[in-house]
């Protein structure tokens, strides 16, 4: 009880003491927004993004939105661009930034992963960036591989393949709606991009980048409503 | 709304905010830097059915039906919240990813009486 008797308001109860009261409202207040996020706990961060790659990524997304807005054309895997938000239907925008995987002289694997929270939401839009660091004239082929791994999760196959002419530096993006789409429903949670050039050049990508010219995937998704049962 | 002052009983909002950084999820919380977990609290006797926060012509709607349902012993009515919006977040998820989004109704903005 408090030390003078304070009766609460609304209930007639003892009022809690004001320490008590706080760590109450803290422990609630964690509760509510682990839940909403879908998340059994607090995420423990191993590796925070550089700001500078978070900054550039921002960047080069309201970059390609304005365009999109500019000239909003239909992506190249026909899937129609997310245009309006659900009316009170939780949206999420998730960057992922790549993860190195094994390389060779000519090819480079790169790994995005996307956490569970994912498998009950709907993928609108996903969109690879890649960063060509070219050095030298003329045109370097490359060819972008999307692996995902097969049912039964032993091997990969190749989910789609794309081949580039890189000309000069900068920013290239790619859409991966579709693959990001089918890992998400299969319930797996990574993504894996081949690049492979060529000659013996090295890879376009790989020359003198690092820190906010690292790849990253932008997805849009949005929890799925329950299915509306149709009344007959 | 009425936001919660000094010692009234009556039906109000409370002001309580959750500083991420005290609590320890500055970390995985990039933005904002807290939380503004307002609450409702307070009693709705009879004559303050249906205010604050609604339409008055809300409250004289319903005193009418309590005189003419003869609800004299009707019991006091909740303190809800009345006006609330989303709270946006900007947070780490557990694979690193940095992820964006807005849950609904989170912040309570008025309160009242039903």
């Amino acid at each position: 009880a408090a030390p003078k008797e304070v009766w609460c308001p609304a209930c007639g109860l003892a009022a809690l003491t004001p320490t008590t009261q706080r760590d109450i409202l803290i422990a609630l207040a964690k509760q509510s927004i682990l839940s909403k996020l879908h998340l059994p706990d607090r995420p423990n961060i191993t590796q925070p993004t550089s700001r500078g790659a978070l900054l550039t990524a921002l960047r080069r997304m309201r970059a390609l939105r304005v365009d999109s807005a500019i000239s909003p054309g239909v992506p190249h895997d026909g899937s129609t661009p997310h245009l309006h938000p659900g009316m009170g239907v939780q949206e999420y925008e998730i960057l992922s930034f790549a993860e190195s995987g094994s390389s060779t002289s000519r090819s480079v694997r790169l790994h995005f992963r996307f956490t569970r929270e994912l498998a009950g939401t709907e993928i609108l839009q996903a969109t690879l960036y890649l960063f060509w660091a070219v050095s030298g004239p003329g045109t370097h082929p490359v060819t972008v591989r999307l692996l995902q791994p097969d049912p039964a999760g032993l091997n990969m196959t190749v989910a789609s393949e794309t081949r580039l002419e890189v000309q000069r530096a900068g920013w290239a993006t790619l859409d991966v709606g579709r693959s990001v789409q089918s890992l998400v429903g299969q319930g797996s949670q990574r993504l894996t991009v081949e690049l492979e050039v060529a000659e013996d050049s090295g890879s376009p990508l790989l020359a003198g980048h690092r820190g906010s010219h690292w790849p990253f995937v932008a997805a849009q998704a949005r929890a799925r409503t329950p299915h509306r049962v149709q009344r007959r | 709304g009425i936001d919660c002052s000094g010692d009234s009983h009556m039906c109000c909002r409370k002001e309580f905010f959750v500083d991420f950084k005290e609590i320890g999820w500055e970390d995985w919380i990039i933005q904002p830097e807290g939380y503004h977990m307002n609450y409702c609290a307070g009693l709705c006797p009879l004559h303050m059915a249906g205010i604050p926060g609604l339409a008055a012509s809300f409250h004289t709607a319903v005193l009418n039906l309590i005189k003419a349902n003869n609800a004299d012993a009707a019991v006091d009515s909740c303190c809800v919240p009345t006006q609330r919006r989303p709270l946006s977040l900007l947070y780490y998820d557990r694979d690193s990813n940095i992820v964006k989004t807005d849950i609904p109704d989170m912040i309570v903005d008025a309160c009242g009486c039903t």
